[in-house]
């Protein structure tokens, strides 16, 4: 099941990486955030990593290119510099960098909002998968729909059951189809749901 | 079906973004090995990138894990510097890093010989996630040998019809449940094959 090995996969060889402390020199994603917070002078009202799901299983290389442009009536998405790097060896990489992005929402009548964002790589790479017709025959019969379904349902259940990363990811299902939805304001949303 | 989607993945999520020239400022993976060998002043007799997957699907997270301890008559390998990095905004992450590791193996009565080598990080991803009871149960009836037979293949396939990875990845297959068996003399007899 195509959804449920992603999660597994996402959750086994990367969240596991980014989120808990290692024990050493790695003092976990919240411990980060803060790190990032005194250097730079903000605050993130929500101290998780929010991953966007888009129903097209599509991420754009930024998360900025899902603002509506010419909208400055809108709250927008302007990326910010990297939290700190985790580096460590992996499957005989040395010195495998793991790095998550800070993003700003910027309100047109309000202070701007920090957080944690990225898209779900997974899913992006399988998007790249199909749109490659060499490989998608070899993924024929992929029901996207039901791929999210799993994917977003698999994942929750893994990281509620893990007492290291319950707590530091949101999962954000975005419909990025649906012209009427900017993503700035449905990660507003969620952040005031959860402050 | 798992192998295959972990090919298609690997390959749309890892190959594509470090094998070929990105037609700006990264011109390749040959390219990047020959810089290598004119900064360290080595020569890798194969400029490939040698991806090693083993049967119990575990990659150690160094490589020289592989060698025999207390066998100074067989070759070994030992891990050097990174080649230089690649640095790109993916799926909302900005500046994602990705890096390959040289190494060297040292041989009791000839020459070291370099090369760019790593294990098959997906099936490592779920060697972990089997190891996890918590998963291992979304992911019943696995069968490993399967796994790594599609994993292969398709890889394979995919590789030998993009005409900008052909010719650059060489994937060994190494029992690791062969206490017989020397990873470091199966890496050679492979570039001895290829020279
Ligand atoms: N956002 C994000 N940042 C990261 O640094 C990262 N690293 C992994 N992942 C995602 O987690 C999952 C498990 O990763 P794994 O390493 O087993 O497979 C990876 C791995 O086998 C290979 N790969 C990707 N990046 C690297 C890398 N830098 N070095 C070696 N192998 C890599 O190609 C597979 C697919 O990668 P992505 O399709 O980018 O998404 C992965 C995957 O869904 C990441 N996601």
């Amino acid at each position: 099941n195509y959804g449920v090995g992603m999660a597994c996969s996402y959750f086994e060889g990367y969240l596991v990486h980014v989120l808990p402390s290692d024990g050493a020199k790695f003092f976990g994603f919240l411990e980060n955030i803060k790190i990032y917070e005194n250097r730079e002078g903000v605050v993130f009202p929500v101290k998780k990593l929010f991953v966007v799901v888009t129903k097209s299983l599509f991420s754009p290389p930024a998360l900025v290119e899902f603002n509506k442009t010419g909208r400055d009536d809108l709250p927008k998405l302007e990326a910010c510099s990297s939290l700190t790097e985790i580096e460590k060896d992996v499957a005989g990489v040395k010195n495998r960098i793991y790095r998550s992005t800070a993003y700003k929402i910027y309100r047109p009548s309000a202070p701007p909002v920090c957080l944690c964002t990225e898209g779900g790589t997974p899913l992006n790479t399988l998007y790249r998968v199909l749109k490659n017709s060499e490989l998608s025959e070899e993924l024929a019969g992929i029901n996207r729909e039901e791929i999210v379904h799993d994917f977003l349902t698999t994942l929750r259940k893994l990281i509620t059951k893990s007492p290291e990363c319950r707590g530091k990811c949101e999962l954000v299902y975005f419909d990025d189809s649906n012209r009427d939805l900017n993503l700035a304001d449905v990660l507003l949303d969620r952040i005031r749901e959860l402050e």
